[in-house]
């Protein structure tokens, strides 16, 4: 059985994706058979693992839609154990076409579960918004990693996000957890960064992790190198900053 | 008749709210009435001109429900001639609700047209989504100004957000223009931003605005005591370019 993590914010450009795409290559250089599955039709996560937008006919809206079978859409990457399941911007129009579908928010888990079982780990980057695509991602998941910008919009939402991901856990997922917060684009120079580092660990004690991303332009190059941060500069603080939080993400997932 | 323009980028976190808030207020520093409608359900916009959280009962939701009318929603703010119509969670619901309306694209147009008869310019905040809520904006805008981050995954965005203009200008809403693109937290040292000033300058010739916005943190500290830039920091470089920029934009749309 996989453990199944929603990596999700509806805060924009926090570092979803960025999270996705390099927690998942360092689990896989750990040895772990890794499933990225990219649910935000901007498919960002598809680009930055090498997906080329004309390769994208199976994809997630069509595994949704039942014209693809979730194994045929799953491809490796430049990454051993690390696969993805690429979407495009097809999948927008699945937002809509969920309202009337049947128990409408377990989509993922009902057309998914099957394929996941090869996997140890699935990682599903959500798009920036609390809409269908993203409680499908929650009404599957194991756990729940929030990536937060030490920003003060970003803050503003987390609240909200934590009362969403309650009532998915009284209603359609009763497993579900916070696996925890991890700060990203971190510059501990800046006094905001800093006053948001203490609120957010003053409220949720214990539930940040140790790890802080540093903002690092390394990590903004490699996509338009389709590379996860390890091939593109190992050495650069981003690296070791998500080699950090994925000892410290498997250790609290028991992987 | 006031000149609607429309703040859209579905990538997220590129500064479509900061750059709502701040030149919104340096258009009604030139003394133009303005109005900035909140169409985030995160209602970003309306915490940076300081609408607490519990003063938003008359919210664009309740305006689109019919429960309120919209000059009975719209506040003013801090600045002189600069007025929010809020936007609060409940509005994530109207996306759902959309769906299934009758010419479900013109609520806002319908709802709204009125109010903002006593207005020179309306600028929309928009959510980071193509969804029907960023829709709505578009098929009543005049013109539509994007804020694009110097970043790989937000010119990957880019080309499908022209093309989605050029589809709703062929569908519901023939007058829609590109009013132009601007370059956001633009840090002239780093080399991938360049290469994206480049790309960018060179596709959209003419469209991508003269001014940059520097990334500044003073911008990112405004919001936390609710003041647009002008009245946080006047002299900071944050405040000197939406300043600028507001130069650029108003000899644009002739007011
Ligand atoms: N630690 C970091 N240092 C520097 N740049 C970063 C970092 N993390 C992410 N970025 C860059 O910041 C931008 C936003 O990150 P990303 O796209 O991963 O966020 P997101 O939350 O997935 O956005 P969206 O809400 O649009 O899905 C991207 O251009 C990315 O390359
Ligand atoms: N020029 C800038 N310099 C520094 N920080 C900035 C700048 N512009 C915006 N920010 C900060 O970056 C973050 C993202 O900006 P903002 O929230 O305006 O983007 P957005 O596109 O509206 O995001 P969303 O997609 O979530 O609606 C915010 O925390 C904001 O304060
Ligand atoms: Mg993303
Ligand atoms: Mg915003």
């Amino acid at each position: 059985e996989p453990v199944i993590l929603a990596i999700a914010n509806q805060k924009g450009g926090v570092g979803k994706t960025t999270t996705a795409v390099n927690l998942g290559a360092a689990l896989a250089r750990k040895g772990k058979k890794t499933l990225i599955i990219d649910s935000d039709p901007q498919g960002n996560a598809s680009t930055g693992l090498g997906i080329a937008a004309d390769e994208r006919e199976a994809n997630l809206y069509a595994v949704l839609a039942g014209t693809t079978e979730a194994s045929a859409a799953i491809r490796p990457t430049s990454q051993a154990d690390l696969y993805i399941l690429p979407a495009n911007q097809d999948l927008a129009a699945m937002e809509i076409e969920l309202v009337d579908a049947e128990a409408r928010q377990f989509s993922f888990r009902d057309r998914l579960k099957d394929a996941a079982q090869d996997f140890d780990v699935v990682l599903i980057d959500c798009p920036p918004a609390l809409g269908l695509l993203t409680l499908n991602g929650l009404a599957w998941a194991d756990r729940v990693l929030v990536p937060l910008q030490a920003e003060f919009f970003a803050l503003e939402g987390l609240a909200f996000l934590l009362r969403t991901l309650d009532r998915v856990k009284r209603g359609s997922n009763a497993s579900l957890q916070l696996l925890g917060v991890v700060l990203t684009m971190y510059d501990g120079r800046n006094r905001l960064a800093q006053q948001v580092e203490s609120d957010v660990r003053t409220h949720l004690r214990g539930r940040v992790f140790k790890t802080k991303i540093p903002r690092n332009v390394r990590l903004s190059e490699a996509p338009s190198h389709a590379q996860p941060i390890f091939d593109y500069d190992e050495r650069s603080s981003g690296a070791l900053a998500y080699a950090a939080l994925s000892d410290e993400i498997a250790t609290s997932l028991g992987l």
